[in-house]
């Protein structure tokens, strides 16, 4: 019975990708069983794990659209982990749903259950926002991970998110939770990741993981090699971050 | 009559407020009458230039939906702009936009134009999405200046982006142009920000600015003091680069 982890933060560039990624490859490495299932339109886990998004026929879209079994559609990759892609169709999903009569929020979820049993991990990667696309990915979940950039705008966005978490447990999936709070693009030359972290840790306490994750040049280079970054620099500090919050989030359960 | 400017791009953490917010200082400073639109629920712009977006009774929400006056809710700042403010109320709109009838796209446009003689210059800041509010941020500007940051998930969206934007020019705004693409958070220290740079020129040409903004640990600072660039720390070197941007976008007229 697999553990679904929401990666979900609206605030944009915080690192929800890059997290969804290198812990579904981390994951993987330690072997467990891991989905990656990519719920953004614009399509990023899908090529961080080597996959050309344009050229996927059926993706996510159509398995919460159109009704196809989930299993049909997710594909292996390289990295010891499945992936359910996305790309731009996606888009249209949001607006589907929107003027759909019922399951808006929970059409992921109905997708998700059917292959619950076949992983040990499934994360999803949320877009930057709270509409009905990460409302699903947080309906499907178990626990939501956020990643916090350490910086200033990201931290004005948490209390707006743990404001959508009450709604969603409120109804939709009353047995949310935080999984953990991760600390994203730390740098420790500036006042200001440490102000950042001090805050985060004041209002999270023991949700925020150990593991932090230093700003690194390797970790935005990945990307572009279609690579997690355990495959593209196994000896990089991004890897070795990674690979600790895998254990991390493994032992939490 | 102001020149109306989306700043615009799907992909987050790009610095589509960072642009705004010190774009819209820097023509002031320059002696231009400014209006700075807030027009992502995050509300960051709000912020950025010092107003409490959680105390703000009236923003862009109740002039795009309730119907009020832009006038009468626009606020003078303490930095040679005006600002049009917002906050979470705005989410709501997305929603109420999507289920009425005619002028989904076409609110803000509205409101818009009839302070347009009020000001030589209005940006519009823009949610990391393609959703609703982007499209009536589109719809509203005479042009989109695209920020994308030096990395290769910025640089994957692009072509998104120009298809929306040839959507809104078929309907919509036949006369938006692309104002400008500026290039951010530019690392000369990684071959990747070079490649991304080399990859954007050739593909928008004359269309980049410039002027390139690099990554600096004083323009993620001045958010936090709810200042922008030149009023935080007129001698650093984000303040000379948007300075310089300024002068950019005022002489392209
Ligand atoms: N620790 C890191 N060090 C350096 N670069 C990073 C790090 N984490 C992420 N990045 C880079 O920063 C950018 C933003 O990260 P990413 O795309 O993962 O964020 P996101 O939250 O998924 O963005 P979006 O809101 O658009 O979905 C990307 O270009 C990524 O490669
Ligand atoms: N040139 C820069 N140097 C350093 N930090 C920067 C720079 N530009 C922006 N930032 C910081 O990077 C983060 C992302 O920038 P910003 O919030 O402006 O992007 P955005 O595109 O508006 O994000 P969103 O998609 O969430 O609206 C912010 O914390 C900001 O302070
Ligand atoms: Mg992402
Ligand atoms: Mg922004």
């Amino acid at each position: 019975m697999a553990k679904v982890l929401a990666i979900t933060n609206q605030k944009g560039g915080v690192g929800k990708t890059t997290t969804a990624v290198n812990l579904a490859a981390c994951l993987g490495a330690l072997g467990r069983r891991v989905l990656l299932v990519d719920f953004d339109p614009q399509g990023n886990a899908t090529s961080g794990v080597g996959l050309d998004k344009t050229a996927q026929e059926r993706t996510v879209y159509h398995v919460v659209i159109g009704g196809e079994d989930a299993r049909s559609v997710i594909q292996h990759t390289d990295y010891d982990l499945d992936v359910l892609p996305a790309n731009v169709d996606l888009a249209g999903a949001e607006v589907e749903l929107a003027t759909s009569e019922e399951g808006r929020e929970t059409r992921l979820k109905a997708a998700v259950d059917t292959v619950r049993d076949d992983y040990d991990f499934i994360l999803i990667d949320s877009p930057p926002s709270l509409g009905l696309l990460s409302l699903n990915a947080l309906t499907a979940a178990d626990g939501i991970l956020i990643p916090i950039q350490c910086e200033f705008y990201a931290l004005e966005g948490v209390s707006e998110l743990m404001r959508t978490l009450d709604l969603v447990r409120d109804g939709l999936n009353p047995g949310l939770e935080v999984a953990g709070v991760l600390l994203t693009m730390f740098d420790g030359r500036t006042n200001l990741s440490g102000q950042v972290a001090d805050e985060v840790r004041a209002f999270f306490k023991e949700k925020v993981y150990e593991t932090v994750i230093p700003r690194t040049v390797r970790l935005s280079e990945a990307p572009s090699y279609g690579m997690p970054i355990i495959a593209y620099d196994i000896h990089a500090k991004g890897a070795e971050v990674y690979a600790e919050l895998a254990k991390e989030v493994d032992s939490r359960g």
